[in-house]
């Protein structure tokens, strides 16, 4: 189970 | 302008069979080093990062920085006419409207030519951080693409647990659970069998089944998987491309968090 977390939140805009 | 041979065409068939059920659009980006891909599938969950080195082509040449904006269907229906042993040359000019893919059979007797209208894609690049994993498992990538197809059946989720008693993926659903538990083993003879973990500190993460089977559409492209893993960050899938020149297809999949 859990969240679902975004890649966003990990990896940032170049 | 860009000129590209593969000696095998069934190796760009592979990866687009292998990211297109995840990304549509997207720019094959082309340089002197070779030709790179960055994208995000539509939710933001995963993320796909391919690389394929100059030194996987022969002959390889870009002078400068072109991006072949691509619709991965339109690819997949020209790369239907083009068989697996074919050599595949793509080719396009600086700022192209189209990449020209020309198909030869190994037999020289057939050339197919095809032209492949281009988008512009606006794409943002994400940073990925250079990670010290806290958990790396090579595997057979048949085996962890049978371990998620099964696990599926029970769950959604899988749970992957790995300490150094070895790596246990397990999955919990309506009609009950499941899990499957791997140690590290060498099979001198078939390499490709053996399992190798390399754990720093034990690591427990879950992630969502349905990305990681599609992942496992790269399984063909190689006989091993590296799975790399710290708590808290994205589980890396990693497949190697056209052996020992550094070419890889890498899927970045982000964990489900908390319960």
């Amino acid at each position: 189970g859990g969240k679902q977390s975004s890649i966003l939140g990990f990896f940032g805009k170049k | 302008m860009l000129e590209s041979r593969l000696e095998q065409a069934d190796l760009l068939k592979k990866v687009v069979e292998a990211i297109s059920g995840l990304v549509n659009d997207c720019n094959f980006d082309c340089n002197d080093s070779g030709i790179a891909l960055q994208a995000m599938d539509n939710s933001h969950v995963a993320l796909v990062s391919m690389m394929l080195k100059a030194e996987a082509f022969s002959p390889y040449r870009c002078d400068r920085n072109i991006a072949l904006g691509i619709n991965l269907s339109s690819l997949t229906k020209v790369l239907r006419a083009a068989q697996s042993s074919d050599i595949l040359t793509l080719k396009a000019e600086d700022a192209p409207d189209v990449v020209n893919l020309v198909f030869e059979s190994s037999e020289k007797d057939r050339i197919s030519e095809y032209d492949l209208k281009l988008m512009d894609i606006d794409q943002e690049h994400l940073g990925i951080p250079e990670t010290e994993y806290a958990a790396s498992i090579s595997m057979p990538s048949n085996e962890f693409q049978r371990i998620c197809k099964d696990l599926m059946n029970i769950s959604e989720s899988v749970s992957i647990e790995c300490t150094k008693e070895g790596v246990k993926f397990a999955a919990a659903g309506d009609i009950g659970t499941g899990s499957v538990t791997l140690k590290q083993h060498s099979n001198v003879d078939k390499p490709e069998q053996s399992v190798e973990i390399d754990l720093s500190e034990p690591v427990a993460l879950s992630f969502s089944l349905k990305y990681l089977v599609n992942f496992t559409k790269a399984t063909s492209l190689a006989s091993k998987v590296k799975l790399s893993l710290s708590n808290e960050v994205p589980l890396l899938v990693e497949y190697e491309l056209s052996g020992g020149n550094s070419s890889y297809l890498r899927f970045y999949l982000a964990p489900k968090i908390g319960d």
